[in-house]
Formats: structure tokens, sequence, C-alpha cells
């Protein structure tokens, strides 16, 4: 089983996005996957059409009330969630606690281990209680970056953010950069490229996911872009970016 | 004095952008206006060239170590900015300190009245200690929204706490819509617009400002746009806006 959280602190880069496209890709192809919305808006948990965000959902998982198990419910073939609720907006101020309050998602995950092949967790655009969380428990990381200049900017920081942990957990955990809602006619976005593929070579998974307004439509109907938009550019981008990852293509 | 929040939990619906470029505006015609960048990205400090986010910023604001006119330091005519720096990283997560810890910033502009017309806050993309802290110091809210069914879907979550906090607060703090990124020939944006303007038709400021690529540029070089490209749509569009919000003109 792998675990895979898509983060990055940046807002609007398609954390959601990729999160949900990723997930639906891999169980497409035959993987059993798990998908979690640890983002209080819960909007991973409206792209995919479930109505309603009251009950329980990732916050009692993170508050270990309550485990996977019991909260995994199918939303496709081979693709389950837990779903994002209110109880998320409170937990993240929880930071302080301390080392302990870090590993709660660790330990739900970590018994689960022979039913899913992947779990992905989609995290809100912040560093508090709940993206530690998400990284104390993950595996590897997804990081998607716009071809702007205030994502590129951010992109440091949040790698820093990443080291810290790896050091803490003495553990290795991959990292992944996604360019995406990229126009290739933008000078900018040519440029933010170039800047990314000259510092993180290894990193960068070698599909870039195209601007694409079927991308932006497709949340509004419940639907992954797979179901609303076969044909589009961003089902088909979002498809060859799972077998970048599963065979670790990079812009190497 | 007035004091402005920017916020909306939506992230990257263009707050930094829009607190920047109405901040700018309202300093170049003669108003005097202090910005302070509460989010810990410190994206604001970014876009008008101020270097470093080391030593204090708003972070000793908010927890109350330094007052306002220790940190104030001016960055173009008319205009003065509270950098955000590194402390305001920890600070998200100290919600559950009760009312007094989200008076903090309430407190630390009232005394101040007499040097600003107008003080505007760049909010992070969440509703932890700063957003809160953001709410019961401001007088008026300009929310962001992208012309996304995901930003769409997050407002009505989002004026729901604004409400909450209005009750607590008994008092009436105005909220301003603005529609950013917008790209006129995607329908989408067009479901969107209507939708807003059907449900908030007297908060939606006249003024949509338009998806231009120098206003994602300008950051790169520590200028507004208004330095950056005088000429472009996004400084006319921001400018209009300003004149918008300063007269009350709504798509009512
Ligand atoms: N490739 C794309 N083409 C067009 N629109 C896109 C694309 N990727 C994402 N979007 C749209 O851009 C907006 C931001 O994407 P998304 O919500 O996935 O970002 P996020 O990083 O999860 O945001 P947040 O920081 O608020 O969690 C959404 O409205 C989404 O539908
Ligand atoms: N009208 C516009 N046209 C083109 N690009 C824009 C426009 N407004 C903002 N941008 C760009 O879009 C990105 C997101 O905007 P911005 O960072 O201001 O949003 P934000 O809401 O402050 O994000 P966060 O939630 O991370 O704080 C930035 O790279 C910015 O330069
Ligand atoms: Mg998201
Ligand atoms: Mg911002």
């Amino acid at each position: 089983m792998k675990i895979l959280a898509v983060m990055n602190q940046k807002g609007g880069v398609g954390k959601t996005t990729t999160a949900g496209s990723m997930a639906h890709e891999l169980a497409r192809i035959g993987h059993r996957v798990l998908v979690m919305d640890l983002d209080p808006q819960g909007h991973l948990t409206d792209s995919f059409g479930v109505k309603s965000k009251s009950g329980p959902g990732t916050a009692e998982i993170l508050n270990g009330c309550l485990g996977v198990h019991d909260l995994a419910s199918q939303i496709r073939d081979s693709l389950f969630m837990i779903k994002g609720n209110r109880g998320l907006m409170g937990l993240e101020g929880r930071v302080g606690e301390g080392m302990v309050s870090y590993l709660k998602l660790h330990h739900a995950l970590h018994d689960i281990n022979v039913t899913y092949d992947y779990v992905i967790l989609d995290c809100p655009p912040s560093s508090g209680f709940i993206s530690l969380n998400a990284l104390f428990a993950s595996d590897e990381i997804v990081m998607p970056i716009t071809g702007d200049y205030l994502a590129l900017h951010g992109a440091a920081g949040f790698l820093n953010i990443l080291q810290r942990i790896r050091q803490i957990r003495k553990r290795e955990m991959k990292h992944w950069i996604v360019l995406t809602r990229f126009q290739p006619r933008r000078k900018l976005a040519m440029e933010v490229r170039n800047k990314i593929m000259e510092h993180y070579p290894q990193h960068v998974l070698a599909t870039v996911v195209r601007e694409n307004v079927a991308l932006a439509e497709c949340p509004g109907f419940g639907l992954s872009i797979f179901e609303y938009a076969a044909a589009s550019t961003g089902a088909a981008d979002y498809s060859a970016l799972v077998l970048d990852y599963l065979h670790g293509n990079t812009m190497k």
C-alpha cells in the first residue's frame, strides 16, 4: 500500500483536482484506492458528488474517534472515500500538542495495510495540524504548482518543511512535482517550467496538465474528468500523469 | 479610518493580488494606506519587493508584543506596510484560546485611528486564529471569487462564518464580492457571475477583474500592477474597482 499526500501551502494550485483525478484514474486501471478529503472546505467530497458533509468523516479519524474501516464508503468501482466534514474546521488549530497529535493519521492508516493499493490525501492550503498529520502519515508527496511567480516562489519554502519532516521521521519520502493549469503560450508559464526543471529535474513528472475548462466544470456535476469529458485534454493529461507517476517518468 | 480584510477560505482566488492592487491604488489617489500581510506565505510582502521576511512583522502584532507604529514602514508614496514574517506559521494554530485571543489585532489597530485612511489586511486561505483576528478587527470584508464552480461553492460557507461574527460583534460589517481572474468567453465564468449576481446583487462590485498575465508577472519584479504595466487591463480593472468600492457601485 502507498500513501500519497497531495499538498502545497499555496492556494488554488490544483490539489483537489489532482487528488481526485489521480485517485479515479488509478481505480479505473484496476487499483484499489481510498481517497481522504482532509480539507475543511470539503471540495473533493463535492467533486465526487457526495452530497452531505454532516455526519462522521475525516475529522473523526484525525481526532482518533473512529477507524478507517468504519468510515470508508465506495463511490466508484474500486474507489472508496472518507469524506471531509465540518469537524475539520476546528481541527486546523490543534498545533502545539506535540508530536503525538501529528501521528494520529499515521496510526489510523497503519493497520489497514492489506485493504488498499493506494491511499490519496487531499490537503488544505496551510501548514497546521491537518497538513502535519498528512506529512507524517504519507510515503510520498505530490505537489501541484501552477505556472505563476507566486506559486514558484512558495515551492522552496514548502520543500524545506518537507525536508525537516524527513529528518524527524528518519525516512525517505519521495516527492513529485506536477505542473498544473499550464498555458504553454504564456511566457511566464514557460519560465516557471524551466526554473522548476532546473532546480528539481528528477522530481517533476513529465506530463504537464494543461489549463482545460472541463476540469473547472466537472466538480459542478459531481463527476470526475473521465466521466464528464473523457475526450478532453484534462482527461488525457491526468491519465498520462498517472502513468508517469507509476513508472517514475520525470522531466530529467 | 476603515479597516478592510481581503479574505476567502478558498485558495488561489486573488486575495493577495486584490489586497496589493487596491492598497496601491488608494495610495496613488491620495489616501494614506497601511497594508498588513497576515499570510504565513508572505506573498504580499514579496509582491511589493520587500526582500526579507525575517525580523519582526505581523506575527508580533498578533501575539501582542509590538505595536503598529513600531513596525509600519513606508514602501511607496503614502503606502505603508507591516510585512508578513516567519512567526505567522506557528500562529495559525492558536485557535481555542477563546475570544480574547481573537481580539489581538482589533486592539492593536484600535489606537492608531488618526494615522491612516485605510488599513488593508491580506489573509491566508484558512479559517484559523489569523483569519478570526482579521474578522474581529475589520470594518469591511472584500471577498475575491474566481469564475469556477469550487470557488462559488465555497462562498456560501464563508458568508455564514461572517454572519456569525457579525452577531457576536453586534455590529454591521459590509462585505463586497469581487469577481477575479475572469474570462468572459468562458461559459462557466458567465454562469458563476450570473449566480453571484442573483444571490448577492447588492454586494458584487460592478467592475470584474479580467484574467491578465501581467497580474501574474508583476509579483516577480516586486512591482504593483500600476508600476509594472500601467496600460494593462489588470491596472485598468483594479483602478475602476477601487472607484466602485469608494462609491459603492455594485452590480445591482
Ligand atoms: N488544469 C486545469 N484547468 C482548468 N481549471 C483547473 C485546472 N486545475 C484546476 N482547475 C480549477 O482551478 C480551481 C483551483 O483548483 P483546485 O480547487 O483543485 O485547487 P486547490 O489547490 O485544491 O485549491 P485550495 O488551495 O483552495 O484547496 C478550481 O476551480 C478547479 O476546478
Ligand atoms: N486577474 C488575474 N489575472 C491573471 N493572474 C492573476 C489574476 N489575479 C491573480 N492572478 C495570479 O493568480 C495566482 C493566485 O492569485 P493570488 O496569489 O493573489 O491568490 P490568493 O487568493 O492570494 O492565493 P492564496 O490562497 O495562496 O493566498 C497568482 O499567481 C496571481 O499572480
Ligand atoms: Mg483543494
Ligand atoms: Mg494570498
